[in-house]
Order: structure tokens, then C-alpha cells, then sequence
């Protein structure tokens, strides 16, 4: 397993930030960015697949109602893939009509899903060597979250009560001694440790207004906030003649 | 000017001013001044929270105003919170140990 892998690096892997706004639609957006991130690792082709067709062909019902990540592929394998973002955007609402998944053309599809033991260094050994993964998190402390890594004090972020899903994108850990921004510049609150912190990049679908861009950092090494409870991802084939397949850079 | 002749420096900003800078940077506006008043009050202890939760933390995260500071934190959990998140996982093919593919 590498020290450090970010995506975000790599050209052309990861898609841009999603905003699910009034919809609750993360587990079907998480979805989305893992399989638009594997297609471009195994095919080196970007694509951005279609999310409101989870929502609209989600067996489950109400996708915007919150959804389960499987529930997400299992979709993708009825359907045969997936069409893309263009043809079949999002409007925010589930089933404002019917599904229509025979209507467009497949951009992307998968092969199988699986779920990832639930330990951090086999999450960090998948994720640098095959590609991003979904992950459910307590949410809890992302309200009022600007920037920086999350290490939640016991007992603030119960990793039993999973409530979003999100992307996992990457990992790394601060320098030593680093600080908060604020206090650079203030140096009012209580010193912080001078190690270094390992951390999780996780990509988040509430706009790239929100967090770090859109994304954020979590303590890697504790379960913080139930992050090991359900990491799950796609399988996307290689095709034969592109077996040479991108790494994560550090 | 302070009363030694010296600049006191920028004043901190007022809750409501910071409430006021919110509402700009987000868009946001409320159907009557009772309304108003109550995100008022749902934001300054967002704020608290925040505080607290900076205080707390034992990694480098900073805590403060969001796009979700107006909510309370059963309406953020209501209007973004996966519920079936939690729900009990199906019985997929869990490789443990190795990322390496196995018989379907």
C-alpha cells in the first residue's frame, strides 16, 4: 500500500461534484462516481453516467428518498449500464416519469459488485490499486464542516449510525506540526498534536461550494465515523486490449 | 481610535452581520420576520455547535458557518440523511483479505 493516493491527480478519473440539493440521492451519486472513475481506470475513456435512470429504474421505489449503494448496481445489471449524464440528466425528483432505460444508449456498465473487508488497510490497498469505493459515514459532523481533517472526539460521530454515502477517493496524512487555518493566523485555540494525522479524501455530492471543493478529510485508522461499516464498489472489466491500467499518483 | 491613541483594530462582526453575510453568500431569504428570527436563532447555536466541535476534535478539521447553518440538526439529518444507509447489507460475495476476483 503507497503512503499517500489522491485521484483527483490522475487526469480524467474523477468526475466533477455533484449537488443532490432537496433530492437524497447520495447513495445513487456515490454510485455514479464509482463507476465513472473505474471506466476511466480500466477504459481511459471519461464518461458521466446518468443518475437520475438510478433513481427512475431504482427497484426500491423513491430514489430520492434515500436508496441503498447495492440497490444502485444491482440497477446497473438489470439495465445493462448505464446512459449518460447528457442524455438522461438530472432533474432532482424521482420518477417525475417512468424509468428510461431502453431509451438512450449505454455509456458505461459493470460486471459485478462486491463489498471490501471492512479494514482500513484493505480499503487503502483496494483503492490504490484498483480505484475509488463507496463508502456509508455518519454524516452527523458534516453540517458544520469547512475544512480540514475530521477526528471525532469518542463518543461525537457514532460509526454504528451510518447515514450518507459517499465516494472514497484517496489518502494521505497532514505534514507535522500542521495547523488549522485559522490558527496560523490567530493561535488562540488549544495547541494541536504535532504528528502527523493519517486521513481519508472523500468526495462528497452537495455541491463544490460546500467543504474543501466539495470534498473532505477524515481520520484514517479509526473507524472514524463508521467508514469501514459498508465500503462496497463496482467491478468493471478491462478490456483486453487496455491491460495496462493507471495508478493511483501519490 | 482607542483612548491610548492606538487602533483597536476591526471590530468582530456581529451575529446578525455574520447571519446577514450568510443569507447573501447562500441565497437565502425566509417568508416573515418570525421566520427570519428563528433561523436567527437556529444559526447562532449552529455556531455554538461549531465552536464546540472545534474545541472537541482532535484532528485539524475547522468547524463553522456552511450551507447548512440555518437548519436545525434533525432537519439537516431529515432533509440529507440516507436512512436506508443503515439498513442490513444483502448477502454479496464479501472477498476478504484480497481485491482479486473470484468464481461469480
Amino acid at each position: 500500500v503507497p503512503s499517500t493516493c489522491d485521484w483527483r491527480k490522475a487526469r480524467n478519473i474523477i468526475s466533477s461534484v455533484r449537488n443532490q440539493k432537496s433530492c437524497k440521492c447520495c447513495w445513487a451519486m456515490a454510485a455514479a462516481g464509482n463507476i465513472e472513475a473505474l471506466w476511466a481506470i480500466k477504459h481511459k475513456m471519461s464518461v458521466e453516467v446518468s443518475v437520475q435512470e438510478l433513481l427512475d429504474c431504482d427497484r426500491c421505489g423513491n430514489g430520492c428518498s434515500g436508496g441503498y449503494i447495492w440497490d444502485a448496481f444491482i440497477t446497473v445489471m438489470n439495465n445493462s449500464g448505464l446512459a449518460s449524464e447528457r442524455d438522461y440528466p438530472f432533474r432532482g425528483e424521482a420518477r417525475a416519469h417512468k424509468c428510461q432505460a431502453e431509451k438512450y444508449k449505454k455509456v458505461a456498465w459493470i460486471q459485478d459488485f462486491i463489498m471490501l473487508p471492512e479494514n482500513e488497510q484493505g480499503m487503502a490497498r483496494y483503492l490504490a490499486t484498483e480505484g475509488p469505493i463507496t463508502v456509508s459515514i455518519n454524516m452527523q459532523l458534516l453540517q458544520n464542516y469547512k475544512n480540514g481533517v475530521i477526528r471525532p472526539a469518542p463518543g461525537t460521530c457514532d460509526p454504528q449510525h451510518v447515514d450518507h454515502i459517499v465516494l472514497l477517493v484517496g489518502f494521505g496524512k497532514t505534514k507535522s506540526g500542521e495547523r488549522r487555518q485559522t490558527e496560523a493566523v490567530l493561535s488562540q485555540s488549544k495547541p494541536r498534536p504535532r504528528h502527523s494525522t493519517p486521513y481519508w479524501i472523500l468526495k462528497n455530492s452537495w455541491g463544490a461550494q460546500w467543504g474543501e471543493e466539495g470534498y473532505f478529510r477524515l481520520h484514517r485508522g479509526s473507524n472514524a465515523c463508521g467508514i469501514t461499516r459498508y465500503p462496497l464498489t463496482a467491478l468493471v472489466d478491462t478490456p483486453v486490449k487496455k491491460r495496462h491500467t493507471i495508478s493511483c499518483p501519490p | 481610535q482607542g483612548i491610548g491613541g492606538q487602533d483597536p483594530g476591526p471590530r468582530p462582526l456581529e451575529l446578525k452581520e455574520v447571519f446577514t453575510l450568510f443569507q447573501i453568500q447562500y441565497n437565502r431569504s425566509y417568508s416573515n420576520p418570525a421566520e427570519h428570527a428563528r433561523r436567527l436563532d437556529i444559526f447562532a447555536r449552529n455556531l455554538a455547535r461549531a465552536q464546540q466541535l472545534q474545541e472537541d476534535d482532535l484532528g485539524t478539521a475547522e468547524f463553522g458557518v456552511t450551507p447548512f447553518s440555518d437548519l436545525t440538526e434533525e432537519e439537516f439529518g431529515q432533509l440529507y440523511g440516507n436512512q436506508r444507509a443503515a439498513g442490513r447489507a444483502p448477502n454479496v460475495d464479501r472477498k476478504v483479505g484480497s481485491g482479486e476476483r473470484g468464481e461469480s
